[in-house]
């Protein structure tokens, strides 16, 4: 695991961060159902819950779909290439580029072989709010905050790498046993993505 | 672009590949060479924080230094074979789509590139 710069974190004492979606994206409850469960993952192991929010002007975390250049001189470049993007604590802004083809339901199994574009939308939304949270890039393939991900690919399962690295700057839920659990809709990680 | 499933992409969407899938043709490049496009292997480099700003962004098409070197910390970063050659893996992993955080800020690290050297302070010591 890896920090930023500096290790910046959300101040001591942080207990709850609000998250909220740009209202102007529209985004179905399925959509925004698909970030509460990787928000989840992290407040498995850390003793920080993550609530949504209508206010989006005054939440911790905003979250929003931009496609090319969208004012934060990191712009996007269309179908697969960057993903997404997050920026450090306190900041709170996680970027999600909204070319990709982004699948919902986590279910690779039996994906036709043409589909090339398809991004599991949970795998990446973990992986940014990493980012969010703290951390940065990781060498271990299989832990979230490596930087690549497969096409047709679902990693969402926090591996020791990542748990170590967020425990470091937030310590450990007091309720976390040292095993995450599967969350609904109940695909683990398929790194053996037909693609990747 | 949002999808229930896998299934419901449409046909005219499918197959569209990598964003950087022209990478391809650099494939066997090597130190000495000049090959039209290989600038924006660089500015590839120079995104993900491999080539430092204090470069500059005008990139030449020269398999120069620092090319090399950018190659060969992504590779470490990547535990591929640190070859500071373009080779089949290497290509192919720089073509899997990632994340947009750099790899590399301000010129530090603490993937595999940053803990593969000891500081210059360390002393090695053996247990007696």
């Amino acid at each position: 695991y890896s920090f930023f710069p500096g290790q910046p974190r959300w101040p001591a004492g942080t207990s709850e961060l609000t998250y909220a979606f740009l209202p102007g994206n529209q985004l179905t409850a399925t959509v925004k159902s698909v970030f509460t469960r990787a928000f989840e993952r992290w407040s498995e192991v850390i003793p920080i819950t993550f609530t949504q929010t209508e206010v989006y002007r005054s939440a911790d975390i905003k979250i929003g779909f931009y496609t090319g250049d969208h004012g934060d001189g990191e712009a996007f470049d269309g179908s697969m290439g960057t993903l997404a993007h997050a920026f450090s604590p306190p900041s709170g802004h996680l970027h999600m580029d909204g070319d990709e083809d982004w699948v919902l339901d986590g279910n690779f199994l039996n994906a036709p072989a043409s589909i090339l574009s398809a991004v599991d939308m949970e795998s990446v939304a973990v992986h940014e709010i990493g980012h969010l949270l703290g951390l940065g890039h990781s060498s271990v393939e299989d832990s979230i905050m490596y930087p690549t991900l497969g096409s047709a690919t679902r990693k969402v399962e926090l591996a020791q790498d990542d748990i170590q690295g967020i425990q470091v700057l937030y310590g450990s839920n007091p309720s976390f046993n040292g095993t995450t659990s599967v969350l609904t809709p109940g695909q683990g990680n398929d790194t053996s993505g037909a693609y990747s | 672009h949002f999808f229930p499933n896998i299934t419901s992409i449409p046909r005219s969407l499918a197959g569209n590949g990598s964003a950087w899938g022209v990478f391809n043709k650099f494939l066997g490049c090597h130190a000495g060479q000049k090959v039209d496009g290989l600038a924006r292997l660089k500015n590839y480099f120079h995104y993900f924080g491999y080539i430092g700003n204090h470069s500059g962004s005008n990139f030449t098409d020269d398999f120069d230094d620092l090319l090399e070197s950018a190659i060969k910390t992504y590779q470490l970063n990547f535990n591929l074979n640190t070859s500071g050659e373009l080779d089949a893996p290497t290509i192919q992993h720089m073509m899997r789509p990632r994340c947009g955080n750099a790899d590399i800020v301000n010129g530090s690290s603490t993937m595999a590139s940053g803990k593969a050297a000891p500081p210059p302070t360390t002393v090695h010591t053996v247990a007696h």
